[in-house]
């Protein structure tokens, strides 16, 4: 189970946008 | 072609469409003791893609994170009536995808008119440039 902290960083990386 | 470090200085949304604008943007925030503002951000366009089964505790942690603590550079910047909506919505089983988006319009506005200038003013981006 993913930690609350972990869940957040993978939810702000999502929204980044990605490498062009 | 248009150098990105000038794309930056169009809108908010320009910089935040491009990775190192995100960095150097960030960076500054850091200095300023306000990052959480931008993580808040991103964390608010994130939640709205997340996958129902994650949501709710997705809800609970940015709500814990950024909001709860009053005393918080993000939780300063919003609405009473806002925090309010989000602590209901946080208690339910299913959060609504867009219940954290009228918090980011508002920390949008106070970056639009506050960190976003003032970033673009600042040594690190006059240097970067």
């Amino acid at each position: 189970i993913d930690s609350e902290d972990d869940l957040l960083q993978e939810c702000i990386s999502s929204a980044m946008p990605k490498k062009k | 072609p248009t150098p990105p470090y000038l794309k930056w200085a169009e809108s908010l949304h320009s910089l935040l469409d491009d990775q190192e604008g995100i960095q150097l943007f960030r960076n500054f925030l850091c200095q300023e003791g306000c990052a959480d503002l931008l993580d808040f951000w991103f964390a608010c366009s994130g939640f709205r893609k997340t996958s129902q089964e994650k949501r709710a505790k997705l809800a609970k942690a940015i709500y814990r994170k950024y909001i709860v603590d009053g005393s918080g550079i993000v939780s300063r910047q919003i609405k009473a009536a806002t925090k309010s909506f989000i602590r209901d919505c946080v208690g339910r089983p299913h959060p609504d995808p867009a219940m954290f988006e009228q918090a980011q319009t508002e920390i949008q506005g106070m970056m639009e008119e506050n960190t976003y200038p003032l970033f673009l003013k600042s040594d690190l981006y006059l240097e970067y440039t």
